[in-house]
């Protein structure tokens, strides 16, 4: 009888070699030319682990001047990539996900133990073993904060023009219409045609639309959260900026409206699991308006509590949404001169800043904490679609 | 005894902006 001996195939130790001058067909395909399309339903942050499985086949044969060639390449594919698509939403989450993911497992496989707790034995078979590639970790951490910024830009790039509508104007609670103050008018906050109005679903819709997408690429949890927490300090900002100058969105009826809406967001919060982002509590400002709209201003007691209340608003804002407000009829009276003086005299010690209107562009610092994956390099394998034949599994 | 893991050389970086200043030059060489 004839034994047939089988040859065990070589096991992937996790590691892709390719020749120098495949260098720039990787960046093209892997990088510049990359839809990330392509990639569903593959391993999120795909791009990043390849690349890290080059990085370290090159590293295991000890040459220096590939690693450097490789990373300076990436980084400059990345930032070309993003150069040319500074408005796609998706593009961008793209390449900070997979940006973060590369910093993350240059930290992961390292070598360096405080970031080898979570490892396992056979990842850690997987560190680098020549190089120390702190400072290239800077730079992806530089590129990651940059390309946070882009997103962020685009985001409210495409949130900003419904707030006004959405959060002001828009009347979704039944039966306010008929208790707006005389001369209310919709406007328009940036369009010239002033049917561009929006509702609150609208802003829901994109919010939706953009965790989706987020959640998709496989962005780290952390970063997703700290977007909602910059979008929704802009959505404060616009809506409280815009009522601080406009006399017909000051009523109670507005106030009622407001408080409703950003109920809505609070409750779109939770739904999506994204209630510990401090996203509410960047709303404190706006609710606490909302509220002083509502409040009855007229006995010192009422002072008081508007005072106890507004601990978010600044004296200046509070004065200026006490001056501009406008009584829903005839049987409800102006906020007398006497009433705001005694506001005023009540919060004459708090050290409030100058200025009326909050910087709706400030951008909160962000943070990308650890996050390693449970991934081994050898189960990941390369699909057909990225054309990368040139690549060997070592 | 315990072997010590030889230690790892340190690959020095530009920064960001020296890598796109290299960038750029490269590019403006290459028509």
């Amino acid at each position: 009888r004839q034994v047939t001996v089988q040859r065990k195939e070589k096991d992937f130790q996790g590691m892709l070699e390719y020749h120098k001058d495949d260098e720039a067909a990787l960046i093209r395909n892997l990088v510049t030319d990359l839809k990330p399309q392509t990639l569903s339903g593959t391993v999120p942050c795909l791009p990043a682990y390849i690349l890290y499985m080059c990085i370290r086949h090159a590293d295991y044969t000890n040459d220096d001047l590939k690693v450097h060639s490789l990373l300076t390449s990436t980084i400059n594919g990345i930032k070309k990539v993003l150069k040319k698509h500074n408005d796609d939403f998706e593009m961008t989450t793209f390449w900070l996900s997979n940006t973060c993911r590369l910093l993350h497992c240059l930290k992961q496989y390292s070598g360096d133990e405080g970031f080898m707790t979570q490892n396992t034995a056979k990842q850690n078979e997987h560190c680098l073993k020549n190089f120390d590639l702190t400072e290239y970790r800077q730079v992806l951490s530089d590129l990651s904060i940059q390309i946070y910024q882009q997103l962020i830009k685009i985001a409210e790039g495409l949130l900003q023009p419904m707030i006004v509508s959405a959060m002001l104007e828009n009347e979704s609670i039944q039966g306010l219409s008929g208790v707006k103050p005389t001369g209310y008018r919709k406007r328009s906050s940036s369009m010239i045609d002033g049917d561009n109005s929006y509702c609150l679903e609208a802003i829901i819709h994109q919010m939706n639309s953009f965790h989706t997408v987020m959640c998709d690429q496989g962005l780290d949890p952390e970063i997703i959260l700290q977007v909602f927490k910059q979008l929704f300090y802009m959505i404060n900002a616009v809506t409280l900026n815009n009522l601080l100058l406009r006399k017909d969105a000051c009523s109670w009826s507005t106030g009622m409206q407001l408080r409703y809406n950003i109920s809505q967001l609070e409750e779109w919060l939770r739904g999506r699991n994204l209630h510990q982002s401090g996203a509410v509590q960047t709303m404190e400002p706006l609710i606490q308006a909302a509220q002083l709209l509502q409040l009855k201003k007229k006995t010192h007691e009422d002072a008081e509590a508007i005072c106890c209340l507004c601990t978010a608003l600044s004296t200046q804002q509070i004065v200026k949404i006490l001056n501009l407000y406008t009584p829903l009829n005839e049987f409800e009276e102006r906020v007398t001169v006497s009433f705001i003086r005694t506001i005023q005299a009540q919060l004459q010690d708090r050290n409030d800043p100058q200025q009326l209107l909050l910087d709706f562009k400030h951008m909160f610092p962000v943070l990308f904490p650890f996050n390693p994956s449970s991934l081994t390099m050898d189960s990941i394998h390369i699909p057909a679609c990225l054309n990368l034949e040139f690549l060997n599994e070592v | 005894g315990i072997r010590h893991p030889r230690p790892r050389v340190l690959l020095k970086a530009p920064t960001l902006a020296e890598m796109e200043e290299m960038n750029i030059s490269e590019e403006e060489e290459s028509p």
